[in-house]
């Protein structure tokens, strides 16, 4: 049973990033095969595991009608493939516009390549623009990263109603998959004061793992490993295992 | 003499609207009138601020013809007013395309109204779209903050080169103010790495003043405060009392 999940908030750097390649390699060290694809111009997620974006990429995909299955890399990292992205896949936001019925475009390159992994991650950029549009109409589900923060609480609230435009226009079987928590550091009142608003807010939407500020997660993308590759006994990659587990669960 | 400023880096979450908030609140603190733009429709400098926007904002001023004085707010700190924004300043992104010369549309706006402050700061959101690229070409000058993680220092390059590709095309006054580091945990290697791999990479457009990581500075917000009024005695406000005066001194 493969699930296609969109790693989406529209607020930056909040760890969309980093929850997608971590929470990947945790699911395909959980022996659960993982496609993962950069949904972003920054190119991070591609990056961040040690890869680079050769023609064909998702550009290529997007606009140019290239079978997805021809952009799909291997990584070092068993059961975890990726399709990357680089800065090209800028052109698509504003090309888009020309395409008729562009929002199902991923979709439609998706195919049945996504049934031949049980988790597909799309990594989204930072904002609602077309390629966040697209991922969530390829997705069944929506996982959103909530940095525990004044200023990306304020925001969540406006990806939901988007989830929800999306939903009815176009792709019904969307749902919102979860909320986790990041870079929650214990010693301050504000990630404290967020995380208990964000639980009453959103209830048992919000996964009970809470993912630490923990500096070997900021450190692992620069040797282009996940966290479970570059420190297995860090706060992060404990973090990461049991959101997988837990990831796991809630789709049981 | 008044000076136009974009704060951008397409890079999310590295601390642009916390630099526009408080070097903002510094320089009108040192007696220099300022005018902040919210040109994020996450309208968080805004709300930052305490304000909400009202109409007539930004949105109707870039694509309504509303002059932009009709748009300024006052706010609670003396020399310091704000152009507000909320969510409906994305339609913007999508509906520039139809106008002829979108790209001159804050600059004509901001005509002879800049002139009245001595600095214009420019919020822009996280990324290199039809808003960001608005902002520049009405700025003289862009400000960058730069977080010391290592996907932000990846994108860094990209933006230069977004801005040289704006001062050749439409903006010949357009340069490189400076480059901020942010979120400065001087505690991790890391820091220290991008910190110095930035240095030598950007020499002397680098400030010398760099703003730590310290969490009044995420707290001030949620009060609706710059860090100067939520509190004085913070490393934060320190940082940004310096960066004020280091601004000033390099722009005689
Ligand atoms: N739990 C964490 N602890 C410490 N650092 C973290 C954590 N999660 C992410 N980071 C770091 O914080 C920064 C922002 O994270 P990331 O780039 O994953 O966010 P993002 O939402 O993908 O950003 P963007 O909006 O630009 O796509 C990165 O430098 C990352 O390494
Ligand atoms: N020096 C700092 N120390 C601690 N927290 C900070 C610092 N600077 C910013 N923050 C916090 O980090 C988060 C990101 O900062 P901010 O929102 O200013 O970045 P941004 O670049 O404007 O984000 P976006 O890309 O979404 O516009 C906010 O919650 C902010 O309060
Ligand atoms: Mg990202
Ligand atoms: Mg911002």
């Amino acid at each position: 049973m493969s699930r296609i999940i969109a790693i989406a908030n529209q607020k930056g750097g909040v760890g969309k990033t980093t929850t997608a390649i971590n929470l990947g390699a945790a699911l395909a060290a959980l022996e659960k095969s993982v496609l993962l694809i950069d949904c972003d111009p920054q190119g991070n997620a591609t990056r961040g595991l040690g890869q680079e974006a050769e023609d064909p990429h998702l550009y290529q995909v997007l606009l140019d009608d290239v079978p997805l299955r021809e952009a799909v890399l291997p990584t070092p990292f068993p059961q975890l493939d990726l399709v990357p992205t680089n800065r090209e896949l800028v052109g698509a936001e504003v090309e888009f516009v020309q395409i008729e019925g562009w929002e199902h475009s991923l979709a439609r390159a998706l195919g049945e390549v996504g049934s031949e992994y049980e988790t597909v991650l799309l990594d989204c950029p930072p904002s609602l623009g077309h390629l966040t549009v697209c991922s969530l109409v390829a997705a069944d589900g929506v996982l959103v990263p909530l940095q525990c923060e004044y200023f990306a609480l304020e925001g969540v609230s406006e990806l939901i109603r988007t989830v929800g435009r999306v939903q009815r226009a176009l792709n019904p079987r969307l749902e919102i998959e979860g909320i986790v928590l990041t870079m929650f550091d214990e010693r301050t009142n504000l990630a404290r004061e967020v995380a208990a608003e964000a639980r009453s807010h959103f209830e048992d939407r919000v996964y009970e793992t809470v993912v630490p500020r923990n500096v070997r997660l900021a450190e692992a993308p620069s040797h282009g490993l996940p966290i479970l590759q570059y420190d297995i006994r860090s706060r992060g990659a404990e973090a990461f295992l049991a959101l997988a587990k837990e990831f796991l669960q809630k789709a049981a």
